[in-house]
């Protein structure tokens, strides 16, 4: 896996 | 934040607030699927149980607050209210929920980023917003004439969503190594659930109608 961005939306 | 993203996020808000004074002015949930909101508090108390230890913004935490707060506040004026829960119709909204979310845990737990328990309730919040809006359409479907503000309520959902649509596109192409696929595709998903009802919206509002869904 690659690390997916912090979960920054709604 | 992009004005996609904004504009998505005030939408989603004014849905919200949209149908609150519907059910307010009019002492009345009629056409309202109890069901669909109680799936929304399930998922934004998952996806949002990251307000207990990490903080990105006062923005983000101020609207999980909101949207957690204003989907209890449905459910205590349909379920507790005392002239509202009178014109809720148990037997129009019959929805089996747990056929959305037994599925939707079942791909959390198969198809995640981290193997935590956070992790996979945020995962299942993502795939069961996807579907959480199908016992609202089914029951608009049955209502013969759908009420100007529940239509209207379903229109900013829907819109909510295809601006987030047009968010990740600004994003892919403004922020080098942005990606996230369960989201993206979860969300597009979502909207294209809406298209039915955006064409019949849209159709009865050029006509000057009342909305009416064909069964």
């Amino acid at each position: 896996y690659r690390e997916e961005p912090a979960h920054d939306e709604l | 934040m992009n004005i996609f993203r904004f504009a998505g996020d005030m939408t989603h808000l004014l849905s919200i607030i949209v149908l609150l004074l519907k059910i307010n002015a009019t002492k009345s949930c009629a056409g309202v699927s109890l069901k669909t909101q109680e799936l929304y508090l399930l998922v934004f108390v998952t996806r949002y149980l990251d307000l207990l230890y990490s903080y990105i913004s006062l923005y983000n935490t101020f609207m999980k607050l909101f949207f957690i707060c204003s989907s209890g506040c449905v459910i205590w004026y349909i379920r507790e209210h005392k002239t509202v829960s009178q014109t809720y119709d148990s037997a129009q909204d019959t929805f089996r929920v747990l056929f959305l979310a037994c599925p939707c845990m079942i791909l959390a737990l198969t198809v995640n980023h981290d193997f935590t328990v956070t992790e996979v309730l945020w995962t299942f919040s993502i795939y069961l917003e996807a579907v959480a809006i199908l016992p609202q359409l089914v029951l608009l479907q049955r209502t013969k004439n759908v009420d100007t503000l529940t239509g209207n309520y379903v229109f900013l959902l829907g819109g909510y969503r295809a601006l987030y649509l047009l968010n990740w596109i600004y994003r892919i192409l403004t922020e080098p190594g942005y990606r996230q696929w369960i989201v993206w595709i979860s969300g597009t998903i979502q909207t294209a659930i809406y298209c039915d009802f955006f064409y019949y919206y849209i159709k009865s509002w050029r006509n000057n109608e009342r909305l009416s869904l064909p069964s």
